[in-house]
């Protein structure tokens, strides 16, 4: 996998996505559902959630466009290009954008939503019987209305199960008419239209008037594309007509006849000798949610793979039942961690030095024993790269920095280890800790996440459990930072406070919280950790850090990753 | 025993046309998809690169890294894709 120059990513876990417009190849609630699908992939394998919104600015803009689309990157008509993103960050950053000249479906063929009808929005069944004849698109035949349907049954003639299939004499889309139908003839710049038209666009998107008078009334909307509808050509969306005459010759079906790359077309009028009027026929089409998945890919902050099977290499591959590979997931993870919270996964055997061992069944705050090795992952995580951590504490004398996920150390010969992951040698705590520190007296490990605690003793854990236990007030969402006093007493700190607890006691000691700054002077108020290291007290904001010591005075200010970290 | 029917090919309007030659074809995906630097040098320079970055279109996609524009590698530049480059300078 690759990620973008920088590991570019989102700061925020939770990720917000806008859809600006809809294809007319497919009907907006699948379009809806690929999408959602296509976020469900990443979210499944990190902490990232995903926020639809229906206004305003999200981090992640979709839209669909044809050729030049309004940025610097144009697409090519039918084929080759299918959709490109940006990585994360402002503005274009992150957004997602899908060729309209593209067949969407949802891979194999096309996805027709029906209706009204009696089927209750089932999709079409092809191919269908219908007075004993096989149907293998929508048809208008059985209507006087000139509406399309179809069965969603294979058997029309025994079910009696149908629904209309999109059309504009049934909805519109988008527009300013709230879905009503098209009406026809209607007049736009004084001549009038029997059917929906690009007039007027340089998008290409077909349309029409939902009014007899568009001149007049502006009311308007476009046109789903019918099952039927050509792709490309010169008429784009219009559906074929059959029989045809090309060449003298007469077509029922798509031929590909007159062309020399074999795809398949078919006139949108009775001649197309006289009218050359046409467009290709519709094929299996590309899967919106795999090609969705891909481009979210992108703009989670993944480039592209050399894996074949990978979704995130270059070329489209139709795949039935879709799973991530491991490439991708190891990729998507070195950004943002693995998942945690509150989804059942089936406990991980947990591995000896000798064989897989099943997890004993407990309850989080029962004594669990399990017993892990610490496996080595990707070294190429460059803690060096990370501005700020989670937590950074020191551990049977070694410093310990703890990131989505993943934890380094510093050896007191100033080497750094590392990336290992906090799931392997903590494994009841969750990606992202807000401090932690180590007892002296006691060697227990404490880890704090939000309004929750966890007590290792080795590799038994007690946990986890609210902070309220502690004595800390209920309001409080977090402890930030943890400094270790004489005689059992901890510090524990959050923005501008700080309590003092007694860890034999398990309490928080009366007369607290204090203020900050009429102990702690010339330091950052908001520093978002605070550890004592080698005994000197460490106020962290950003990539810098303030050391205060013994006496309080501040006696050097510098850089994490340099002075600390040894990058 | 019928005569094959002899194919009329016809210029549909509106056709994005893009019987383009191979080398056209390759010069405008290995450009558009970052393996060649837009500003491309002209002459002895421009072949030696043209085949360098066959080589790692070839590698990124899998093939055997052969530098020259083979049938292989032009039906996979035909193939759908992401537009993001490959390559970014």
């Amino acid at each position: 996998y690759q990620t973008f120059t920088g590991n570019l990513k989102w700061d925020n876990k939770d990720v917000t996505y806008r859809i600006l417009n809809y294809s007319p190849d497919m009907e907006a609630s699948l379009t809806d559902d690929a999408f959602a699908r296509a976020f469900k992939v990443w979210s499944d394998v990190t902490p990232l959630t995903f926020r639809r919104l229906y206004d305003g600015t999200a981090d992640i803009m979709i839209s669909f466009g044809k050729a030049d689309h309004g940025d610097p990157y144009p697409f090519d008509g039918k084929d080759g290009l299918l959709a490109h993103a940006y990585p994360p960050g402002e503005g274009i950053q992150g957004d997602a954008h899908f060729d309209d000249d593209e067949y969407w479906t949802l891979g194999s063929g096309p996805v027709i939503k029906t209706s009204y009808g009696n089927a209750e929005g089932a999709t079409c069944h092809f191919p269908f019987l219908f007075e004993g004849q096989s149907y293998s698109t929508c048809t208008t035949e059985g209507r006087t209305d000139g509406l399309p349907w179809c069965a969603t049954t294979a058997d029309y003639d025994k079910d009696k199960i149908f629904g209309f299939c999109p059309s504009e004499l049934l909805s519109t889309f988008g527009g300013n008419s709230n879905e009503a139908p098209c009406v026809f003839p209607f007049v736009f710049q004084g001549e009038k239209y029997d059917s929906c038209t690009t007039d007027g666009r340089t998008d290409g998107y077909r349309w029409c008037a939902t009014t007899a008078n568009y001149d007049t009334d502006k009311q308007y909307g476009f046109c789903p594309n019918r099952d039927t509808a050509v792709i490309g050509g010169n008429s784009e969306g219009e559906p074929c007509q059959f029989p045809f005459t090309f060449l003298g010759t007469q077509y029922s079906s798509c031929t590909s006849e007159g062309r020399s790359d074999g795809k398949l077309w078919c006139a949108t009028t009775s001649n197309y000798d006289t009218d050359k009027k046409w467009g290709f026929c519709p094929d299996g089409g590309y899967s919106l949610f795999l090609v969705a998945a891909h481009e979210f890919g992108h703009a989670l902050g993944l480039d592209h793979s050399n894996i074949k099977d990978a979704l995130m290499y270059p070329m489209y591959k139709y795949i039935e039942d879709f799973s991530l590979h491991e490439d991708d997931i190891k990729g998507i993870q070195y950004l943002y961690g693995p998942k945690t919270g509150p989804d059942p996964t089936p406990p991980e055997p947990q591995f000896t030095t000798s064989s897989p061992i099943l997890p004993t069944k407990s309850t989080p705050s029962e004594k669990t024993t399990t017993v892990s090795t610490t496996v080595h992952v990707d070294p190429s995580k460059d803690a060096c790269q990370i501005k700020e951590f989670d937590a950074i504490t020191e551990i049977q004398e070694e410093l310990h920095f703890f990131k989505d996920g993943y934890y380094w150390k510093i050896s007191n010969k100033r080497e750094r280890k590392g990336p290992f992951l906090i799931s392997e040698k903590w494994p009841a705590l969750p990606a992202v800790i807000n401090t932690a520190f180590e007892d002296q007296l006691t060697k227990k490990i404490y880890f704090f996440a939000e309004k929750q605690f966890w007590v290792y003793t080795g590799n038994e854990v007690f946990g986890p459990r609210k902070i309220e236990k502690l004595g800390l007030p209920s309001n409080l969402d977090r402890v930030d930072g943890a400094v270790q006093r004489k005689y059992g007493k901890v510090l524990l700190f959050n923005g501008e406070t700080f309590w003092r607890l007694d860890v034999k006691a398990q309490l928080i000691d009366s007369g607290y919280p204090k203020f900050f700054d009429s102990y702690f002077g010339g330091v950052p108020t908001d520093s978002h950790d605070v550890f004592l290291y080698k005994g000197f007290l460490y106020f962290c904001r950003e990539n810098f850090y303030w050391r205060m010591n013994a006496r309080r005075q501040v006696d050097r200010v510098g850089y994490v990753k340099y002075d600390l970290l040894k990058c | 025993w019928c005569v094959p029917l002899k194919s009329v090919y016809v210029t549909f309007p509106g056709d994005v046309i893009k019987n383009m030659t191979d080398k056209q074809l390759a010069d405008e995906y290995l450009q558009r998809y970052g393996y060649i630097d837009v500003l491309q040098k002209s002459g002895l320079q421009a072949v030696v690169s043209t085949s360098k970055a066959l080589k790692q279109l070839q590698k990124q996609l899998g093939l055997e890294e052969t530098g020259s524009l083979d049938q292989p590698t032009i039906d996979a530049m035909k193939q759908p894709r992401c537009g993001v480059p490959d390559i970014r300078n």
